[in-house]
């Protein structure tokens, strides 16, 4: 007979823990290290405050040459987290604040409860975090129940906050390997550095090596604002937990009250096209009558497209001035695409081409991609931006030698959902909507690019002359 | 201030069930009978009966040529599951008998769930669920309480089983595109029938279409035996697990009880490599000696390595017989791998390469693949097969023209853990001793089409003359 078993979702994670992005000692020390980054990003964009994050990796044991044990310390002057989320916010899966349709880097509630959590598990040791969001400094000792998916709270102290600081500081040991991590774990940083030109980034490796990425602006994006749910994007669950938990007592202010964009007019036009009164009461709809409804919602075209309030684009000005920071390159384009949505998600897509400088020289077109403002540096293979990139544009059409020019093209993209395959937060899938604003953001840049490219040799020919 | 949320693990693959697969109607309909067959599959194997497994898929409402609702019955003849699991199986996420270290295609606990789950949301309609291990025959009405990840038990009904049926039966319902899955759909079973030839599989779709896939033979594979965890599996965490539950007063009989392949010469060599005493009481270990024990295990290199009598490969024989049966070739050559390992996991990789007959015709080299006897069919470019196929070996070497040359590669993968790098089980990670075995495999069997090919030119040419 089947023995039949029932798993908490960290224990999930736990056993796969490769589909969370750490596989191995050196993917993991990269994954923990992005993990915790990307939160201290949030934390201090979500607040308003110009970033200043430090992360210090520091070898405990073994050897340099090996996998080994190290400490990971990361510390920002972010929101913080107050006391009763602290030990629940990294020491329990799918517990977090990002699960709200607005722009973030994080999205699913586990990213930076798997490094704790792999941290554990190759070495037994607790993680300490210390937090504060203005008031009293919270300072916790942690380690992860996994079959639980409970934080076990090892020691609990509060102390009194003398200057007002605000922010948080993580120190954990995990089995990593720097030296195969490191190019990654740079590269990481440097990217970073380039689409959040206003954070302060300082890392100090294991060799007691400084990098130092100074910010070149204290101009902060506009913080992206959380939206209500959009009609496109509804599916029966969604509109069932509405309306069970609606205080509406008409449909018409269900509508007006709880979709993005929804105003009373558009409210009306849809409720005659669902057939549905007005007047109804939510809570007396039938289950087919729910069904019929969200599949009303899908098909009405008159509701507004997603309002890009709730995103927060790099814009122009500032990839280009980020590309040529980087790559210092002879000739930069850049094109904001306007804002488009899939399954009712606004994104934005924005693309930048870069020729020559210090783009470079791999042989084929260098492919930088970034979403929600985090670099994105494995299975780029498997990447929509790399399938438009390599597959769909005729390079020599406008007039790229591939392996002979130097090229960089350069995509982000933002969303209120960024279409990922896999929880590691690494590629993107080729959603239609998305891949069509990639494709024609690269179009429209590459044909500046050909611009520049045909004159470039034009005056070659006449110089040879 | 930033308001925390927890949520479900249904509720997280609800979220983002386009990483479990169910992107939209299309894929979701492709999904939903994939994971359906491959419990049924698992069930008849792992029960030792010859599988017949019927599956219809009926148009409920809307029209067929765009997504519409319709109804999915599957009907096996496996096991069938004790009435107590059965609204656990199918109603609530990471609830299952696969959390085993033994072949099958089953892994995550979520697939059939999630197939339910995505039914549900889409129509708000219950599962109907039939089955019996033998005895009285069990009926349910569920819907899955999302928020909770629980069952929610509509209806439970048990008759007396006059003629000792055994099976399953699953009726519901869900948005589906139907002429957009269909080919995916049809292709899923043809390569399902090379891989379990002692399977009968019948298909009828919405327009009555019957699709028949006879069994070839009623020789059933050997069945995976669950064996032990390796040592070179064993992290701080399972070790801890098998510390505390354990009833071993000893760390020798410990070491002979919980793990694969240890006697006690090997236990006595590795404890004294440990710095250990035989005799200790495994609950005094100290955490620091638990982490330093994990570290020893997986630095000793006497371990014997992993026994493949967990896996269930396809032998020569079959797979050349499946090729055969499928693709009509001139020519098959075929060779199952020995048995290798990758963290403690045993795996065997089995090749087949086909020239000419019905080989499609595509422009350039075919690939199918197939993990524990699962047909792969998204994300081919993503997949370690396809990297070593069309990145790592030198076809001009083997004398194929890519372009002119119909050339099949098929490669199977089975193991105790097939390295997926989703939950979405389509497509496999590039784990070197994985990539190692498929390259070798490969090129094997390419050295055999290759002598085959220049004696094919060789007569080409005098007929010529
Ligand atoms: N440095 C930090 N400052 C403030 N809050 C933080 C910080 N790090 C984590 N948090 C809080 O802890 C929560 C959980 O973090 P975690 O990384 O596990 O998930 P997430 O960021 O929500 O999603 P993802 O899995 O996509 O990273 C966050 O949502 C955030 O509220
Ligand atoms: N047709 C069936 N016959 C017998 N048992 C079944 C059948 N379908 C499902 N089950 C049982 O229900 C459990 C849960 O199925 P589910 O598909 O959700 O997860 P799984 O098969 O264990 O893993 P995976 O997510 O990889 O498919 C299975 O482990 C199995 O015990
Ligand atoms: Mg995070
Ligand atoms: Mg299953």
């Amino acid at each position: 007979a089947e023995e039949f078993l029932e798993i908490s979702v960290a224990d999930f994670f736990y056993r796969n823990r490769e589909i969370a992005g750490f596989s191995n000692p050196t993917r993991a020390m990269y994954s923990a290290i992005r993990e915790l980054v990307e939160n201290s990003l949030d934390a201090c964009e979500l607040y308003g405050a110009p970033p200043d994050i430090y992360t210090r990796v520091t070898l405990v044991e073994g050897a340099l040459d090996t996998p080994s044990i190290y400490e990971i310390k990361i510390a920002d002057n972010g929101s913080g987290m107050p006391p009763q989320h602290i030990p629940y916010a990294l020491g329990q899966v799918l517990y977090g604040s990002k699960y709200k349709l607005r722009q973030t880097r994080g999205t699913f509630g586990l990213g930076g409860t798997m490094a704790i959590l792999y941290g554990q598990i190759t070495t037994n040791r607790p993680v300490r975090i210390l937090s504060s969001t203005g008031d009293d400094i919270w300072e916790y000792e942690l380690m992860i129940d996994i079959q639980r998916n409970k934080p076990i709270v090892l020691d609990e102290r509060v102390r009194k906050n003398g200057d007002g600081w605000r922010g948080t500081v993580i120190e954990f040991t995990l089995e990593g390997d720097y030296p195969r991590a490191m190019p990654k774990v740079l590269e990481y940083f440097r990217q970073t550095a380039i689409v959040a030109p206003y954070a302060n980034i300082t890392f100090v490796d294991p060799r007691g090596r400084l990098f130092r990425f100074e910010r070149a602006t204290t101009a902060m994006p506009q913080p992206a604002r959380e939206i209500l749910p959009h009609p496109y994007g509804v599916d029966v669950e969604t509109l069932r937990r509405i309306i069970s938990a609606t205080k509406c007592r008409d449909m018409l202010s269900l509508m007006t009250t709880h979709f993005h964009r929804v105003g009373e007019k558009t409210a009306r036009k849809f409720l005659e096209y669902a057939g549905i009164s007005p007047d109804r009461d939510p809570k007396t709809l039938s289950q087919d009558e729910i069904v019929a409804l969200t599949s009303s919602m899908k098909s009405f075209e008159v509701f507004l497209p997603p309002d890009p309030s709730c995103l927060s684009p790099l814009g122009e000005e500032l990839l280009r001035a980020g590309i040529e920071k980087e790559l210092s390159p002879e000739f930069v384009a850049v094109k904001a695409r306007r804002p488009s949505s899939y399954s009712g998600h606004p994104f934005i897509v924005e693309v930048g081409i870069a020729y020559g400088g210090s783009v470079p020289k791999t042989g084929s077109i260098v492919l930088y991609r970034f979403a929600n403002r985090i670099p994105l540096l494995y299975d780029e293979t498997s990447d929509v931006s790399w399938k438009v990139v390599y597959n769909m544009i005729n390079w020599r059409h406008y007039k790229v030698r591939i392996g002979e020019d130097p090229v960089a093209v350069i995509v982000h993209i933002c969303s209120t959902k960024i279409p990922y395959k896999t929880v590691g937060k690494e590629f993107i899938a080729d959603i239609p909507e998305v891949e069509h604003e990639i494709l024609n953001g690269v179009r429209e840049v590459a044909r500046k690019l050909s611009m520049f490219l045909s004159r470039k040799r034009v005056i070659e020919r006449e110089q040879r002359r």
